[in-house]
């Protein structure tokens, strides 16, 4: 449970991050 | 160069505070400690009146673990390791794109440890009864989203004192924004802010003993 949710803000925080360009 | 780096550290300094700390206390109110009865104890046959064994746990009324035993810290240092080792490939992507250099990330990595260290001391600590729970849910939103948000406050309503730099500081989220930045010195600059969150987790780990 705990990793799945570390993982998925991991990706969603590293997407935000490269969204721009 | 990309933002990549400060927004996975922002990101996880929210998984730090907010999330994590409701997977914890989800775990620590489900966890029965070994040997503990799942029963009140008015069922032993010898009519023993004392009903909290010693060194051992007790549960509240609604299941809630009263203490924190040592099997539950060994798994969650194991769990923090494991998440250090599942971040790599996401923070070398970042520094990647952001154009980070090896210590821009071990900087960012001791920044997130002292919050994670107050994220885990605050859920971990505190969060022995429903109220304790209301105030550890409380303390992470307060230091993950309150403190930007006096921010905010300070710097739209106040600007002529430093009272905003202080809390751009505090605040973990703009302060790990601002310390993933790419290419700066090795240590935080200040580095008081990963002070006050190593002392915060020590101040919650003393109250949790006191209660």
């Amino acid at each position: 449970g705990g990793g799945v949710l570390f993982l998925l803000v991991c990706l969603a925080s590293l997407a935000v991050g490269i969204w721009p360009g | 160069p990309l933002p990549a780096l400060r927004t996975l550290a922002a990101g996880l300094v929210l998984h730090a505070l907010l999330i994590y700390p409701l997977v914890l206390m989800r775990r620590l109110a489900r966890s029965r400690p070994a040997g503990a009865p799942e029963n009140p104890p008015s069922q032993t046959p010898d009519g023993a009146t004392t009903n909290v064994p010693d060194g051992a746990t007790t549960n509240a009324p609604d299941g809630v673990a009263t203490s924190v035993h040592g099997g539950f810290v060994a798994a969650t240092a194991c769990e923090l390791l494991a998440f250090a080792i599942a971040g790599g490939p996401f923070f070398l992507v970042a520094a990647y794109l952001g154009d980070a250099v090896v210590s821009d990330v071990l900087r960012v990595l001791l920044c997130l440890s002292g919050v994670y260290a107050a994220g885990w001391a605050i859920a971990s600590r505190l969060a022995r009864s429903p109220g304790g729970r209301s105030v550890s849910v409380l303390a992470g939103a307060l230091l993950a989203l309150g403190l930007p948000a006096a921010y905010y406050l300070a710097l739209e309503f106040a600007p002529a004192g430093a009272a905003h730099r202080v809390l751009y500081d505090l605040a973990p989220v703009t302060f790990l924004w601002s310390q993933a930045a790419s290419r700066l010195a090795f240590w935080p600059q200040p580095l008081w802010p990963v002070a006050v969150y190593v002392a915060l987790a020590a101040a919650a780990v003393l109250v949790g003993w006191a209660m």
